[in-house]
């Protein structure tokens, strides 16, 4: 699985990653 | 918790001491969303539940591109319904003391 970094100017670190089918919603 | 279609959640065990805690948002329902949604996956980040603001964390989730603006209410809402079920749960949990 891919994770990216996304960091945000006031220095807050995002941590993409894919989300486990497990944990979506059945639509 | 209002069902927003913006899941948070622990990314961590919570020992109930440390203030910054990390935390995951991901879209379960693209459809509560009122701008266009890119889906990029889970989202996470640490909080600080005595010093933060999460309607300030959901401003830079806009920033950093990962929501258009019209949903920086719903971002916010969402993180600040989890922080308060955690502070809850933290002041439940207090050891009593003599």
């Amino acid at each position: 699985s891919s994770t990216t970094q996304v960091v945000h100017s006031a220095g807050r670190r995002f941590i993409v990653s894919p989300v486990p089918e497990s944990r979506l919603r059945e639509q | 918790a209002e069902d927003t279609g913006v899941r948070v959640e622990l990314a961590e065990d919570d020992d109930g001491k440390k203030s910054s805690i990390a935390l995951k948002l991901w879209v379960e329902d693209p459809k509560k969303l009122k701008g266009k949604y890119k889906d990029s996956g889970a989202i996470e980040f640490t909080f600080d539940l005595e010093k933060e603001v999460p309607e300030v964390v959901a401003q830079e989730m806009v920033e950093s591109g990962f929501f258009h603006e019209s949903d920086v209410k719903i971002v916010g809402k969402s993180i600040r319904d989890r922080v308060s079920l955690i502070k809850w749960k933290r002041e439940r949990t207090v050891p009593a003391r003599d």
